[in-house]
């Protein structure tokens, strides 16, 4: 499965 | 990034900002938990390792370790320079309660089976029950100050306010992190009760006063 997306939320 | 989250970051900011200022200023914790300030030094270590590997903004990167250094600061204060205000005989919830199962349900419901997503995921499950010592000593005690309520106001709301977050974003960019909005919804109703008080009492300009 693809990468999940860098985390942008802290 | 949307008006919700940023009204969220500097609710957190501000809860962070006036723990440090009532501590400092007092010179006392009394009426903190230090195992809670504990466990959000754990929330932002694990969640924030990221910082070693991903650049996503200037603010993201600031914010990150602005949270870092003012946990880290907190249990310094709490437990080296006023240690002697510390109030550990209210403190006493048994925080390896809340670390184990974090742990254990991170390694069993996560998204993806690596060091940093299952660190992040432990720091989401963490954060969400890392105000339970502080709600646990404010009951022990039966009241709380109120600068110690505004602090717990504006930590309650930033997680509240990520809610409409999350809303957002999955209306608005059809994006949804289903374990931080699990653990969020989870993490916002711990705080209802005091809500409840704060709404009712304090900004009567009475006093945090739970019923014994």
């Amino acid at each position: 499965d693809d990468m999940p997306e860098p985390k942008d939320e802290l | 990034m949307n008006i919700f989250r940023l009204l969220g970051d500097l609710s957190h900011l501000l809860a962070i900002i006036i723990l440090l200022l009532k501590i400092w200023k007092t010179r006392s914790c009394a009426g903190i938990s230090g195992k809670s300030q504990i466990l959000f030094a754990i929330v932002y270590t694990t969640r924030y390792l990221d910082l070693l590997t991903t650049y996503i903004s200037a603010y993201n990167t600031v914010m990150k370790l602005v949270f870092i250094v003012a946990s880290y600061a907190t249990v310094y204060l709490m437990y080296v320079k006023f240690k002697a205000t510390y109030d550990h005989n209210h403190d006493t919830f048994r925080i390896e309660f809340l670390l184990v199962p974090a742990l254990i349900l991170a390694l069993l419901i996560n998204h993806e089976f690596t060091v940093l997503e299952v660190l992040w995921t432990f720091s989401i499950y963490l954060e969400s029950v890392a105000i339970l010592p502080q709600l646990f000593l404010v009951s022990k005690t039966g009241e709380a100050e109120s600068i110690t309520s505004h602090y717990l106001f504006a930590l309650g709301s930033y997680r509240a306010l990520y809610l409409l977050n999350w809303v957002y974003r999955y209306f608005v960019e059809d994006h949804y992190e289903l374990i931080a909005i699990v653990a969020g919804v989870v993490q916002t109703i711990l705080y209802c009760d005091f809500f409840y008080l704060y709404i009712t009492k304090v900004l009567k300009g009475k006093k945090l006063q739970l019923p014994a």
